[in-house]
């Protein structure tokens, strides 16, 4: 049987503001338990990602103040996502190339997912 | 046919005093292009190991400067790793089961090397 993006995601909306202080948005991911967030613009759509790797290259190694600084300035700009419809072989081969552990799920454009590598790690353990 | 943690792992024997200096080990990771350190004591024994996340939430989420903290001061204590000889679907299940993404590889209690989400990833490439 095949599987497809929106059968492995986790369901998952929550966007945060390019606006958004960096300092803040690293406590929501510790109390959300995430290593991500998705970014979105002025008009809601989304713009990029940040993730743990961000904030060790772009605010520890540079020896900067993340209260200093907003999403907008640490952020990878363009969200490789997929759609709910996407098989999950294309996730991992996605995941795979570009060397990244979560894919987000975007229907008509809003974020209603997402799929890390622990995900794809899940289904090939039922696998074995 | 089997496939075993030596099979899959990438060759690594870095290792990182647990005295050095957090920031000047943040740049090492960021130079090495690797998301982690292994940590040893006095006498060479693996205590510890420090990922991005500590960072993002024993550095950053804190407001601490990496450049005053040493890396004992921020790692998690207490490897959790394999032999070489450990089948490969037994450390996925590791990687599962701690919601980890690197596994260090140890013979004889020496890193040798470690296996990311991203090795297991390609093996199961391979498989579809
Ligand atoms: C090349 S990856 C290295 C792996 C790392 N674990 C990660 O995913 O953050 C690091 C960079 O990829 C970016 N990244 C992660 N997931 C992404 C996604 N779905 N779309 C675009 N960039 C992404 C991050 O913002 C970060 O700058
Ligand atoms: C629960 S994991 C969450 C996933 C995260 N990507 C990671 O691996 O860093 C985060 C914590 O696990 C720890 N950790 C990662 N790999 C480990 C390993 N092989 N042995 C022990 N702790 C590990 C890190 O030091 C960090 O404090």
């Amino acid at each position: 049987m095949v599987l497809y993006a929106r059968d492995v995601m986790k369901a998952y909306t929550r966007t945060f503001s390019e606006k958004m202080n960096a300092l803040e948005a690293a406590k929501v991911m510790m109390s959300d338990g995430v290593g991500f967030l998705i970014i979105v613009d002025g008009s809601g759509k989304p713009s990029g990602i940040v993730t743990e790797w961000d904030y060790l290259h772009k605010v520890v190694a540079e020896q900067r103040e993340a209260s200093s600084l907003k999403l907008s300035d640490i952020m990878t700009a363009g969200v490789i996502g997929v759609e709910g419809k996407t098989p999950t072989d294309q996730v991992t081969e996605i995941m795979f190339k570009h060397s990244i552990r979560r894919v987000p799920v975007f229907e008509q454009g809003k974020l209603v997912g997402v799929i890390t590598s622990r995900d794809i790690i899940r289904i090939f353990r039922e696998y074995m």
